[in-house]
């Protein structure tokens, strides 16, 4: 399975429609403190499944959609794309894409989508399965958080390697 | 099951005592599962030695050794069970110039199955990606994306 | 007493909105009373909004954000009430090279009251310093202090 | 009140006797991982009065003892001075020089000492608090804690500003 690219509109500090392609081996996010690289972490951690607003350093869901600027008024929807290519689904062993879609809008009401057409998170979260993919296998790591692994009890450890079983 | 977990904990123990030798030049370390309890219950605990140093509990590292540490066991739980991509926001914030050589030298090595996005602002990390994203707020408030030369 | 309290905190709060305004380059931010309870058992409420943001609280700052408003914090409390020393161990790890410069330049002005010792690995901070000490361990396990030339 | 130096022996990673001298302005203190810079705001915590293992990163006060090396055996005893100049203490306002000292033993004794002669915790942080340096001052920020400021819970902040009142 391959990564190869995520789309982000109205999410967080992206209130353009924004898309990120990404290559094989190692890419490089940078620039000034409070420009948004983190926000790019949470969008990757939120269309994945995330749940738990605090893990997206918000209080309720709502904070990930684009709440304005000096000079922008706040948006009504927050939307990301997750484009797989290379995800094994059929019996017969080949692989095609997939886009997961999940979207926010500011009545709290939330879609999931799978290839364009509506879905449940339960479908994502086999789609993910599937591709070895999902929020335990540390697919991502967040700011401040690397030490986790270690500072975990020892009982919480274990669910990281029952994980990787 | 037991056995499931038993192998994948035997086999991340056996990859942790590598990687960590090797991310650290020396030393040892071992993953335990807590003494006196039933396999499928107990805890699991992390023992460190960096090279010249006692044998001890991973909370007596300095914070720069605490992060090399963490990253050998995330990189040891990869060999197991590779994921098909991964995200790092600054994990080389406490390190220092030789261990952040030793940290980017064995992310090329894992980039070979997983696709790797870190978010750094070191410059050794930097040079060593193979594509540079920029993020900036030209527009106070607005996150813009733009693709930097290497 | 009551009154000694609401003269600290006012005093705090003004530097707090002098000091985060010089630090971010403009923005303001301000510290309140949580509403409706007495002042003697009310807790305290930071607001924040860096230059071109909304006002809103500290928890939606970045990482590099967030260690600005606590430097300006700590030195807003200073204003008021000096320490004769301050040890600061690698408050830069999360800053990037335009707010170590910042914070550089604030540190010296404080600096005319009161010592301060930085633990770094920034090398712009280092250059900031009047003097230079070094640990090594040349013998594995133990530290030595070195004096190092700026 | 300035402070003048710091001697440290069988203190964590210092197991020889070392004297830091400190100027006025801005002292830098650098060195690769793991080689004792933390181990100093440690030795400076603990002589200014520090009673819980925990913030001094171990888990029984005996921590702090030099536990040996590869080629080192463990110490018995950890000291830590500390050398304050300009301390105001006598009625006639004069200032004198001040020497802070703490001892431990493996056997779990510990010594304070004011200018060389047995004294009290109590009488050490008498000391402190005349000169207007205290734990809660703010005189020491460990690594990875400066947000600690921020994130404490509202009533903790309050602690903060009632200490500097
Ligand atoms: N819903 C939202 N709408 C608009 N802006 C937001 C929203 N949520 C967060 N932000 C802004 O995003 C900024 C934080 O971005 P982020 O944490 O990604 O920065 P960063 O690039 O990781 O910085 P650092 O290098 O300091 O870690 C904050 O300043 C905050 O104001
Ligand atoms: N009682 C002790 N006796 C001997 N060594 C000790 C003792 N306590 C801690 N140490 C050693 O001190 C080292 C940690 O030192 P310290 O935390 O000061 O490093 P540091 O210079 O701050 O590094 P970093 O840049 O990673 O933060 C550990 O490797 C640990 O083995
Ligand atoms: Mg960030
Ligand atoms: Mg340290």
């Amino acid at each position: 399975v391959k990564l190869a690219k995520i789309r982000i509109s109205g999410f967080k500090s992206f209130s353009h429609d924004t898309e990120v392609v990404f290559p094989d081996g190692i890419t490089a996010v940078v620039g000034p403190n409070g420009c948004g690289k983190s926000n790019l972490g949470d969008a990757l951690n939120w269309v994945l499944g995330e749940q738990s607003p605090r893990m997206l350093r918000g209080s309720s869901m709502q904070d990930v959609i684009f709440g304005g600027s000096e000079s922008r008024k706040p948006q009504g929807m927050a939307e990301v794309s997750l484009h797989l290519s290379g995800v094994n689904g059929s019996p017969d062993g080949a692989t095609r894409d997939v886009v997961l879609t999940r979207r926010l809008f500011r009545s709290g009401e939330s879609e999931y989508l799978v290839n364009g057409a509506r879905a449940r998170l339960k479908d994502i979260q086999d789609v993910l399965r599937e591709a070895r993919i999902g929020a335990q296998t540390y697919a991502t790591i967040e700011q401040g958080r690397i030490e986790q692994i270690l500072n975990a009890k020892p009982k919480e450890r274990r669910l990281i390697i029952e994980e990787a079983a | 099951s037991r056995e499931r977990f038993l192998e994948a904990f035997e086999a991340i123990r056996s990859s942790f005592q590598d990687v960590f030798r090797s991310l650290f030049h020396g030393g040892r370390a071992d993953l335990r599962l807590e003494e006196g309890e039933d396999v499928l219950e107990s805890g699991i605990e992390i023992l460190v030695q960096p090279p010249g140093k006692r044998l001890g509990n991973v909370h007596l590292l300095s914070g720069g050794e605490k992060a090399m540490a963490a990253i050998a066991l995330l990189f040891s739980i990869f060999r197991w069970h590779p994921s098909p991509f991964c995200l790092l926001d600054e994990v080389d914030a406490a390190l220092d110039d030789v261990n952040v050589n030793r940290f980017t030298k064995m992310l090329r090595d894992f980039a070979a199955q997983t696709q790797f996005i870190m978010i750094t602002h070191n410059k050794r990390s930097m040079e060593s990606a193979d594509l540079l994203y920029g993020v900036t707020m030209e527009e106070p408030g607005v996150s813009k994306l733009v693709s930097l030369r290497l």
